[in-house]
């Protein structure tokens, strides 16, 4: 069966997209299939993945143009990722979406044929950062959620929201089956600062948080540019090792797969 | 005159909350009199400024509820520095205004007797990591926009999107006087990453990014948990020098006031 996580924080610049085009590319390495789907109209996942952004190629012309989304879905030079990519035009959505009846389902209903086909092991959806009706309509379809968070102060204010997002969508019964799977640490540096907020957070959600933390590394900023994910651009590199250690994590949780 | 200005960037964690906070500061301790629109629901530029969301007050109450918006000015430990604070439900308020006939000019509507009564110099409105409506309203009201932009690949490509979006709003008519008034590079650092993309900032907007670049520094991590802009919290370290001298190289380029 397909497992459909989203990955969430509407904090700006926590790692969410280097989370998703990383935990990708590990768990192909594990040998499992993964659909990236990239919600953000900034498209980061997209090229973060080494995929041209189109105009008018996205999830979004899978509804508003009618075409199928098994169309829309691209290969990457990595095997066993594939992207549904995005672009600008995604972020019209928003209002149009805004304006529909059941407006919180609209992507649970494109994904459900990719779902069934069970060609895949995982969706990960790459959120852009923001509590509008992408984020929720990514929550409302997904399994679970992965929360990345920056090892830093507003972040770290900013974590009730999400979390109390993914509770009102649990149990406003919109997914009654949504659950916050993990929190992962980004960005650490051996600072006060950071080892506070990790503190903070390990204390309040201990259960949550991975013990896997990501550190701060220009390699990380610099695979974009070759549109690789870092664990492919500088594979020997602790941040690379950081990632593959949350995949193993991350499927420890997963059991059954 | 009252001079609006946006620091918007629909890239997340490039610094915008991070400079309005201290732009906020450094024109204060120059004399000038500020008021901080938070338009973001994350509410950072208020907790930033030591002052406590509270829930109800944004600006949003001022249109829904039928507030007074001079009732919902408050503040802060600063002198000369004023906040409309924001809280989380103003998240609401996307969708809401999605739905109304003229959904850009919301926020014009609110500000126009604040800015009619000339008590402030400036008027900084932080804007949330996103292409919505809070963010169009937000360039619809002001006459010029500030664009904060992290040293790294992500924050490159993302510069178009936001280039094109006040050039729309400029060309459809919604705010004829509205510019790009300057381009802020934040958060670098002596690598080959920070250099490259700096180089090709300057390369391709170089009359727009000013000179003064904001170093990274973990001071300005520090600051928001003490409620305080860095250069309150550490005014000797190189990053509130640098906020300093963009306040002094941002009113050479208002030469009026
Ligand atoms: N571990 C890391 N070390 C250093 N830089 C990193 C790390 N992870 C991500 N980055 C860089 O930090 C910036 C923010 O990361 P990223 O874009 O993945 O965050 P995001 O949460 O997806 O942002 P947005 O909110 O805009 O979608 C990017 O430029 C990225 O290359
Ligand atoms: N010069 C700097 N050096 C180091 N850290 C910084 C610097 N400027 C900002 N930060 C930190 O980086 C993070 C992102 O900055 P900030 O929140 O101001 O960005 P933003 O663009 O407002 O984010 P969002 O898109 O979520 O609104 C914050 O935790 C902030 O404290
Ligand atoms: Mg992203
Ligand atoms: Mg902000």
């Amino acid at each position: 069966s397909t497992n459909i996580v989203s990955i969430a924080n509407q904090k700006g610049g926590v790692g969410k997209t280097t989370t998703v085009v990383n935990l990708a590319a590990v768990l192909a390495d594990m040998g499992r299939t993964v659909l990236v789907v990239d919600l953000d109209p900034q498209a980061n996942a997209t090229s973060g993945l080494g995929v041209e952004p189109r105009s008018g190629v996205s999830i979004y012309s899978a509804v508003s143009g009618n075409e199928d989304i098994a169309d829309i879905i691209s290969g990457t030079a990595f095997e066993r990722v594939n992207v549904v990519p995005s672009e600008v035009n995604l972020a019209g959505a928003e209002v149009e979406l805004a304006r529909m009846a059941d407006h919180l389902h609209w992507l649970d209903g494109v994904l459900a044929k990719v779902v069934e086909s069970e060609v895949f092991d995982y969706i990960l959806i790459d959120c852009p950062p923001s509590l509008g009706v992408l984020m929720s309509n990514a929550l409302a379809a997904s399994d679970s959620v992965i929360v990345p968070m920056q090892c830093e102060y507003y972040a770290m204010e900013g974590l009730s929201i999400i979390t109390n997002l993914v509770n009102r969508i649990k149990n406003s019964g919109a997914n009654p089956r949504l659950d916050i799977e993990g929190i992962v640490m980004t960005m650490f540096t051996r600072t006060r600062l950071s080892e506070d907020v990790v503190g903070q957070v390990r204390e309040h959600y201990p259960d949550v948080v991975y013990s896997t933390m990501i550190p701060r590394s220009v390699r990380a900023g610099e695979a974009p540019s070759y549109g690789m994910p870092v664990v492919e651009y500088a594979p020997s590199s602790p941040v690379a090792a950081a990632y593959r250690d949350l995949g193993k994590e991350f499927l420890k949780r997963h059991k059954a797969f």
